[in-house]
Parts: C-alpha cells; structure tokens; sequence
C-alpha cells in the first residue's frame, strides 16, 4: 500500500470536518480557531461518531473512522436546533 | 426516538410527491414512494393517503444543493437524503438530493430503500445504531424483493403507534409442494438431516429416503428470527450458526444458546458489513465461508479469526458458482451453492462445478 503523505491527512482531517459538521454540530465560527481547542472538539465528536456506530472509540481518525465517514449516509440533522 | 417528540397526534396522514427525479419514470417513483410507506403501515394502525392539491403533513420533494430549509445538499454521494421529525410546516418532510442516481434496482441508490428510512424520521424515529436496522444511518443495498423491517424498526415504531390490529391468524405452514420452484434463504446441515430455510418455515430432510417435512422455524426454535439469512453448521462444536443482519444466533441441537444473539463483528467482519448472504463451513479445508454480496470471506475456526482482512471475488475463488450466493452447505465433502431457482455442486479439490441442478433436489418431489 502506498504511504499516507502529509497531503492526504489533510484532506482526511477537511473531510471529517465536514463530516462531524453536518452530522455531529461541531461548530466552527469561520475562523481557524487554537489549535488545541478546536482538536479537542474535533475529537471529542470523532468520539461520539466512533462510540455510535460501535467502533473503536479513540477520537483518532483511523482507517475505520475515515471508511465510515465516506459511506452514503442521510443526512439528518438536529431538527430541534432547527426551530 | 427523537427526544421530545412522541410523534403525530393522528393515525391518518397524508402525503403528496411534489416533483420528480428525471432519473426514473414517475411511475416507479410512486410505487416506490408507496411500498415505503407500507413498510410503516404493515406494522402499524397509521395509514398514509396520498393527495394532489393541497398541502400535506409529508410533502415530498426532489432537489439539489440548496434548497430552502438550510441544510443544503452536498451533490454526488455524502448525504441522499434527510428528513424532519412530525410537526407542523416542515415537519414530516422528506427531501431527497437530485444530484444522486435514483433507482428502483441496485445501480446507483434504490429510492424505495431511501424512502422507507426517511419516513422513519418522518413519523418520529431517529436514527438507530443497530448496523442491521432500517434506521442505521448508512445506505446499505439490499434486494427491495428480500426486505423484511427489522425488528429494531418495528419496536421503535410500534412504541410510538402501537401494533396494527389485524384478526388472529393461525400461524400454519401453507404447505407448498417442495416440487414448486422454490428459493432459499439458508440452508445447513445439522446433525446428519438437511435444513432449507425459507421466509417464516423450513423444509427438513431427515434423510436420503424420507419424504422431507415441513416447520415453522418458531416452532422448533422459538428464539430465531424469521426471514433469516445464512446458516450453517460446524460439528466439531455440535453447533449451528443463524444469521439474520448484523446478529448470529448458536444452535445447539434444538436448543439456542442463552448468550445469543452475538454481534457479527465479534466474528472479524469489518463495520460496512450488515448482513450475510450465505455460509458453509468446509470440513476438508477446516475453513468456513461466509458470502456478503459479490465477495467471499474465509473464517478459520480454530483460530477464531478471518484468514485476510479482505474478502475474495466470488467468481476468482468459485469459478463457475456466478455472481452471488444466497445459501450454501456441504454434503459427502461437495460443496452445494444456491442462487434463485439453481444449485451449483461444487468439487473444491478440482476447483469447478461438477453438476447444476435445481433448488430443491433436495426434496424428494
């Protein structure tokens, strides 16, 4: 298999974002927020994503994490934050 | 459910289809707009009424990117679909984004499926993290012919409708002639009879001369499932294995074991697995195979694990067998594969089909 470069982390890490947006309300105003904080709620919703679907949880995203989130999926959202 | 909602307030709803998808003939999309709602219906006193010319409490609509609720759609792939919980307005929407490929086959994604899961959210489920429910978030393709709701479906809506109320009726075999064609979901062996399973019942051939007989699967096995999917049998432990979505259940003898049902993971399969086609487990190779799909996975028993993290091409390692696998067993060291009306003999040692024959050869006719 060929190794992961810098570049595919990258858009690994712009895709979950994405993901745990439209799924899992992680919020971001826009800005590129603190490193460590924005990473801490990057994780703790890559927890909450792993911890549904009975995956490993590790807030990490690993190969299985990244296979999920490429899956086809609906895509409700919250609709009480909605109102 | 979705916290806070305990659904709609009457049993009589109705819904309109707004527009189409260029992608199928409006026909299809009606029949499958409507066998989706059935899949509610059957199992619940609601009724769904579709109408024309005014507003409905489930407005469908076919649409891309943005499109005037705030979740705009994502194109190609990501999300298909989404819907809202019951309520007035927007509420009970279903909305389904036209930049995918809708189908009522398996190219592209089958929108009889998709509707049924976004009409759960329609009347008031939310997603379910059980892998083998309707409600499981991902889209999974499954024959729409084969569809059965899963139990986990069926619970979380009968919680918020209750039951539908239908006249009781005696749960007899119907008794069909084992000589009309017929289609498998599983069948194994189990300590020297045969069993073929289908829907609700299975045919037991007890031996080579015997006229096979005929059995609810609730009446041997109350803790099984209908509708199951795989099975097979591995007799250095006396055990069978039934597989129905994401879950197996050990037999043992005519008795299932109490720590059943067990997760299929817990067997190796990787998480975008959700159900199993077919398995037999092959005495001369000490292997058993478990078809999902085109693929095949081979499980070593002794070690408990799978012997690759990637499964096989049905027709690269069963040249002759087709595409797909709906049941499978072994008998006299050959192996027998079934797809709709059909069963391959296969002889593993010289690696090809020995003999087609019908499905129920089997059964003495």
């Amino acid at each position: 298999f060929p190794a992961e470069t810098p570049q595919d982390s990258e858009e690994n890490a712009k895709f979950a974002e994405e993901y745990l947006k439209n799924y899992y309300n992680l919020k971001t105003d826009g800005v590129r927020q603190g490193r460590k904080k924005s990473g801490s709620q990057i994780s703790e919703k890559i927890r909450q994503m792993q911890d549904f679907f009975g995956l490993e949880v590790t807030g990490r995203l690993d190969s299985d994490t990244m296979e999920m989130m490429h899956q086809p999926r609906c895509g409700f959202v919250d609709v009480g934050e909605y109102n | 459910i979705f916290p806070g909602n305990s659904g709609w307030k009457k049993s009589e709803l109705t819904y309109r289809i707004v527009n189409y998808t260029p992608d199928m003939a409006a026909a299809e999309v009606d029949a499958a707009i409507q066998r989706a709602f059935q899949v509610w219906s059957d199992v619940t006193p609601l009724t769904f009424t579709r109408i024309y010319n005014s507003v409905a409490d489930i407005e469908i609509s076919f649409a891309a990117q943005v499109h005037n609720d705030f979740y705009p759609f994502d194109g190609p792939h990501g999300t298909l679909a989404h819907a809202f919980a019951p309520n007035n307005g927007i509420g009970g929407d279903a909305h389904f984004d036209e930049d995918e490929t809708w189908t009522s086959g398996s190219r592209g994604y089958n929108l009889f499926l998709v509707a049924a899961h976004e009409f759960g959210h329609s009347l008031g489920l939310f997603h379910s993290s059980d892998p083998s429910a309707l409600m499981y978030p991902t889209y999974h393709f499954i024959e729409p012919s084969e569809f059965h709701l899963p139990d986990d479906d069926v619970r979380g809506i009968q919680s918020l409708y209750g039951a539908r109320e239908v006249p009781v009726v005696p749960e007899q075999p119907s008794n069909p002639s084992s000589c009309q064609p017929i289609t498998f979901d599983a069948v194994t062996t189990l300590r020297g009879e045969i069993l073929f399973f289908t829907n609700k019942t299975f045919w037991r051939q007890i031996s080579q001369e015997s006229q096979a007989e005929h059995h609810l699967i609730k009446t041997f096995w109350d803790a099984l499932p209908n509708h199951i999917q795989a099975a097979y049998e591995y007799q250095d432990k006396d055990q069978v294995l039934v597989f129905k979505g994401a879950k197996y259940w050990v037999i043992n003898g005519y008795e299932v074991t109490k720590d059943s049902p067990k997760s299929i993971y817990d067997l190796g399969f990787p998480r975008t697995v959700r159900r199993v086609d077919a398995a037999v487990h092959d005495e001369n190779t000490g292997k058993t195979y478990f078809f999902v799909g085109d693929k095949f996975w081979s499980f070593d028993e002794k070690k408990q694990a799978m012997d690759s993290v990637t499964p096989k091409k049905i027709i690269d390692g069963l040249p002759g067998v087709g595409s797909k696998v709906h049941a499978a067993f072994q008998k006299n060291g050959l192996l027998y594969f079934f797809d709709g009306h059909r069963q391959y003999e296969f002889n593993a040692a010289k690696k090809r089909v020995t003999r087609v024959l019908k499905s129920n050869s089997w059964l003495k006719c």
